[in-house]
């Protein structure tokens, strides 16, 4: 059986509520190393992969493979009965019907219960290739949000350079064009407004911006977000869900192609 | 104009 203890539900919670609008159905992949999520759009352009390791929960228990298949619009309704400060726990027999969730208050004075039923979901799971990128960008999430929300008034797609004289982002529509360059920047009072630009190789690519703006509602789960490009090879974009290592919602994005 | 790429010919089967 699956039994694992959430100490805040903002983090599911948010989680969801950044992927709904991209994938519907999932399913919540758990094991004894945690629970994970690998799914695409519709349209196959973009894949949203969370991974919640086991040391994200405490206690975490789970004897063996479970997939919890998802509506995500179903468990949202029941994730706004969740504080955002509560204790969620989710539990799951070894081959479950229904998701057990229980929300508790900090103060433990209120204890709300709720089954969510699953579904058979048969998802084809992708192998994402371990890749050294060209250019790795981390900067303030709500910084990337503007770009991306800017540049979208403007144009659908959006052209990513990044060299060394900085990281641009380059928008032209009916109405005209716009760019913003992003150079490395160094906040000593306040190390969470940091820029900071790895750069092995010059890359330029082209991305919409709809799906872009879409990952950013992510920014809520974390203060900072990375960036990662190469040539030729879908855009990663990549929100921490906790302070360990390796707990992560990620969201890869299909470069536009040809001329 | 540049197409749209499809995630799935960047990623295959694991």
């Amino acid at each position: 059986m699956l039994e694992a203890r959430l100490d805040q539900a903002e983090i599911l919670k948010k989680v969801v509520d950044a992927i709904k609008d991209l994938v519907q159905d999932c399913n919540f992949d758990c094991n004894d190393s945690g629970i994970a999520l690998q799914a695409m759009d519709n349209s196959h352009v973009a894949l949203v992969s969370m991974n919640l390791q086991a040391d994200s929960f405490a206690p975490y228990r789970c004897d063996r493979n479970i997939a919890l298949g998802v509506n995500l619009t179903s468990l949202t309704k029941v994730l706004r009965a969740a504080q955002n400060t509560d204790i969620l726990t989710l539990r799951a027999l070894d081959a479950p019907d229904s998701l057990n969730l229980v929300f508790e208050s900090q103060d433990k004075d209120r204890i709300s219960e709720y089954d969510l039923k699953l579904m058979d979901i048969d998802q084809e799971h992708l192998g994402i290739p371990e890749t050294e990128y060209a250019a790795t960008i981390k900067m303030p999430s709500v910084e990337f949000r503007r770009i991306c929300t800017d540049l979208m008034a403007l144009s659908e797609s959006v052209t990513i350079e990044a060299s060394k004289d900085g990281i641009k982002f380059t928008c032209s529509g009916d109405i005209g064009n716009g760019s913003v360059t992003l150079r490395q920047h160094t906040n000593v009072e306040n190390e969470k407004e940091n820029i900071e630009i790895e750069l092995s190789e010059p890359v330029a690519l082209t991305f919409s911006l709809k799906y872009l703006v879409n990952f950013c509602k992510a920014a809520g789960l974390s203060n900072t977000v990375t960036i990662c490009l190469s040539n030729e090879v879908p855009l990663l974009v990549s929100y921490a869900l906790t302070s360990k290592a390796g707990s992560n919602l990620r969201f890869y994005l299909a470069p536009k192609i040809g001329d | 104009p540049k197409q749209q790429g499809s995630i799935t010919s960047f990623f295959g089967a694991p």
